[in-house]
């Protein structure tokens, strides 16, 4: 089954 | 010296009801720009981020910026008490560790306030790049709502393809397996009951089901929503308020590993 990603996987913490 | 004063207060209300669920405590940033949030649910899946320009409120005076950090739930607790005509005005000194909301009823005959006190709350920013997305369709936001909530009786995820023949809903479960086609309309009456894809590649994205819904409690707030989909990114979800401001959901979506 496909993981579930996060937003930390796409975006850089600012 | 913090005082916001908003005439179309069941905006607030609206906003909060759209987000409480999602996010348990976040902090409001306060800026000459306008009053914004941006927050994560605890697992890091969904983002919401949120903006009400300083143009929405009929007095905006915000001497320096300021962030402040509140319990979502509790502050939805406090606008459900306010009318749905009310105006609605935040006030917060400087330094002070409380935010005041005044409820007074439109032909003034009620004055409300409610005291929250403040949080200090550690909250990552995500730095979210402009993009070009792939695909973006528009659509009446009821009508979303409705394709989300009908799928979710069937499955747990939402694949969501958009191709030249239009946008695509599906979703499968130990029931049996559901797709929901919505092709471009721009043949309509009103401007709102619009789809409207653009479509630069074709996409397929695979979510949660369960997050998208719980960003279509943001409906009350625009006739339309916005999906804006790439390849590998995560989905936004945007719903427009009037002039004002916006609010955008971001969901990352299911990897193939």
């Amino acid at each position: 089954d496909p993981r579930q990603g996060t937003l930390l996987d796409f975006f850089g913490v600012s | 010296m913090l005082e916001l004063r908003l005439v179309q207060g069941s905006l607030l209300k609206k906003l909060l009801e759209a987000i409480k669920d999602l996010v348990t405590d976040a902090n409001f940033d306060c800026s000459a720009t306008g009053f914004s949030l941006q927050a994560m649910d605890s697992s890091h899946v969904a983002l919401v981020s949120l903006l009400l320009r300083s143009e929405a409120f009929e007095h905006y005076r915000c001497d320096r910026n300021i962030s402040m950090g509140l319990n979502l739930s509790n502050m939805a607790k406090v606008l459900r008490c306010s009318g749905p005509d009310d105006i609605i005005t935040l006030k917060a000194d400087d330094g002070g560790d409380s935010l005041t909301f005044m409820f007074e009823s439109p032909n003034q005959d009620k004055i409300a306030d409610f005291e929250m006190k403040l949080m200090d709350i550690d909250s990552e920013h995500l730095g979210i790049p402009d993009t070009e997305y792939q695909a973006i369709v528009r659509m009446p936001s009821a009508e979303f709502a409705r394709i989300c909530k009908d799928l979710s009786g069937i499955g747990d995820t939402i694949a969501i393809s958009v191709t030249k023949e239009g946008v695509k809903f599906s979703t499968r479960g130990d029931i049996g397996s559901a797709n929901i086609v919505c092709r471009q309309n721009t043949s309509v009456d009103k401007p709102e009951d619009a789809t409207i894809i653009e479509m630069e590649e074709p996409v397929t994205l695979t979510f949660a089901l369960r997050y998208i819904n719980s960003f279509t409690k943001a409906t009350p707030l625009s006739n339309q929503v916005t999906l804006s989909l790439s390849s590998d990114l995560p989905v936004v979800v945007e719903y427009k308020i009037a002039e004002m401001g916006y609010i955008r959901f971001y969901l990352a979506p299911k990897i193939d590993e």
